[in-house]
């Protein structure tokens, strides 16, 4: 299973729909400090079922939705898919026969979270069980590794790091 | 479910003290248990870089650290690959020598695994296949560009 | 005591709203009060990067937050400054933009404060009048060497 | 008030006596990971009464004595200085009259810990008031700079923030 495709749409500064297009395994993000990197990390992480607003650098869930800027207004909505290649089977379960994946949340100022699994339907849970025994989501979630963050792989607990090791079992 | 653990443990300590030597060009680095008791022990992680006594991870150096915590992070990729691997400027505390050991690595991994990197350095942007380009031309407004090295270079710095 | 604090207050928000714009290139920063009264109130800082709406630190990107500690650090520098500053890979998160912005504070400031600055960016070595090289040729024994920039250039990267 | 050298001796990886010499207001260190820059910074804090095992990488304070590298045997004492140029008079106190002020602690395994002010015993509390008032020693500390730390000083809690602003007083 390959991802092909980051989807941004209202969240925090892609404003405007943006898609991130991976064609190949080795992908570079670049540019200057502050332009939008980190959320493109962000967007990943809760996408794929981050529910603590503080791992996504803000107070409260609905500050992922964007909130302006000197020319623009705050949106109500904000949206993220994550695509990717299945052609090869790889994924277990009920979307084994899916050709392709799709991996959808959204987010409205009231508060509406919205989870699709190719454009069903789906709880978070759902989409916590897609991935689950990898490395991404979970607790320990080290398949997306934040900025300034690799270090506490190393520094954790005892008893955390030997979570680390179960979910990779 | 004790069978389990060891057994997780004993893959994972295999890959690591493999990779650390790789990433330092020599040294040794292991997992170590706490406990005698599989269904309870928590789990350490002891690095001595090549030439030293030291293997304590509180006086590794800044540069240090990041390349022992990537060698944890890769045995853990190469027991279990997630669908793919975002890294958020992980090479900025490696002097350039440990970045290309860092980079011949991703490449070599990058046959089963699937890397995203941001990044501001040279040599990690050489690596890639494909760069994206960020900017806020309109202020607070992220943007997409399509760019090749030099212009990333132009961006970044 | 009170009337001493808001003196404090005052010279520092002063110079700390001052130096912002000059390391961002505009946009604005201020020391916020978190109570009326000036005994007991708390401090937060306000950051406004230049075209964002946004003024809270949690939101910053990791340069923008490197480069508002270090607007805070010079100006409490400015009101009070000690025998040396030293920097420790400060300029690590930051792009070469803001490093240039960086370099040319610490230069005019380098009048009335002595810094050493530890480092692996060329731009902040060729801001130095004086380079120290640290090496482990013996490994596990550092020592020091001196250098020009170039060689300086080939140890760290 | 000038620093114009640093001497260190069996403190950390600098096993053999080491003098940095600091002729400029710019002066740079570099080197390659691991090669032993912070651990200049460590000896400053640590002259200058840092009492805390862990603020220096530590676990004991015995830490910071060389304890061995392939070839050498661990040494029974560390030792660091700074040497002031004073000649402008700027210091005031007792030491106002002296064109050059330094600074000396020393430690041995055996846990003795020895300050000195201008080859006079001193006493930590000494060493403290000499740079109260600076950003030197002290809580906020904020003229030495640690690895990774800077962006602390602005994610401070309010509480600690005023504080940092009353040490600058
Ligand atoms: N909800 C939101 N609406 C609008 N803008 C937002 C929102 N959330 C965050 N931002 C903006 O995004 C910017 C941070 O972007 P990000 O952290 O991705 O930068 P970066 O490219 O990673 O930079 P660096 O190289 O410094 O790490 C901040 O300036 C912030 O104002
Ligand atoms: N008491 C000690 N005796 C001998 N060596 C020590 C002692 N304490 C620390 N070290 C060694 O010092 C090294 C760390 O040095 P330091 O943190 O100064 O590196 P650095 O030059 O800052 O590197 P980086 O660029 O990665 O930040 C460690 O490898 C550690 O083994
Ligand atoms: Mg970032
Ligand atoms: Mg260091």
């Amino acid at each position: 299973m390959r991802l092909t495709h980051i989807k941004l749409a209202g969240f925090k500064s892609f404003v405007d729909p943006t898609t991130l297009s991976l064609a190949s395994n080795l992908t570079g993000v670049v540019g200057p400090n502050g332009c939008g990197k980190s959320n493109v990390i962000d967007a990943v992480r809760w996408v794929t079922g981050e529910s603590n607003a503080r791992h996504l650098r803000g107070e409260a869930l609905e500050d992922v939705i964007f909130n302006g800027s000197n020319a623009r207004k705050p949106v109500g909505r904000a949206s993220v898919e994550l695509r990717f290649d299945n052609s090869q089977g790889k994924l277990g379960g009920e979307w084994a026969s899916y050709a392709e994946i799709s991996v959808r949340r959204e987010l409205t100022r009231d508060g509406a979270s919205k989870y699709t699994i190719n454009n069903t339907r789906a709880r978070r849970r759902d989409v916590v069980d897609l991935f689950l025994g990898t490395g991404l989501g979970g607790r320990s979630n080290y398949a997306v590794i934040e900025q300034g963050a690799v270090n506490r792989l190393i520094e954790a607990r005892p008893e955390d790091m030997r979570q680390v090791l179960e979910e990779a079992a | 479910t004790r069978q389990r653990f060891k057994h997780t443990y004993e893959q994972i300590n295999d890959r690591f003290s493999a990779m650390f030597p790789e990433l330092f060009g020599g040294g040794e680095a292991a997992l170590t248990l706490t406990e005698q008791d599989w269904l309870t022990t928590g789990v350490r992680v002891m690095a001595r870089p090549p030439g030293k006594r030291n293997a304590s991870i509180q006086m590794l150096s800044g540069g240090e650290k990041t390349l022992t915590a990537v060698a944890l992070l890769f045995a853990l990729f190469e027991l279990n690959p997630a669908p793919f691997c975002m890294l958020d400027e992980i090479d900025a505390p490696l002097d350039d020598a440990n970045v290309a050991r860092f980079c011949d690595l991703v490449r070599t991994m990058s046959d089963k695994v699937q890397f995203i990197v941001i990044t501001h350095n040279k040599l990690t942007m050489e690596l890639t296949e494909q760069l994206h380009g960020v900017t806020m031309a309109e202020p607070g407004v992220s943007r997409l560009v399509s760019v090749d090295i030099d212009t990333a270079l132009g961006m970044a710095g």
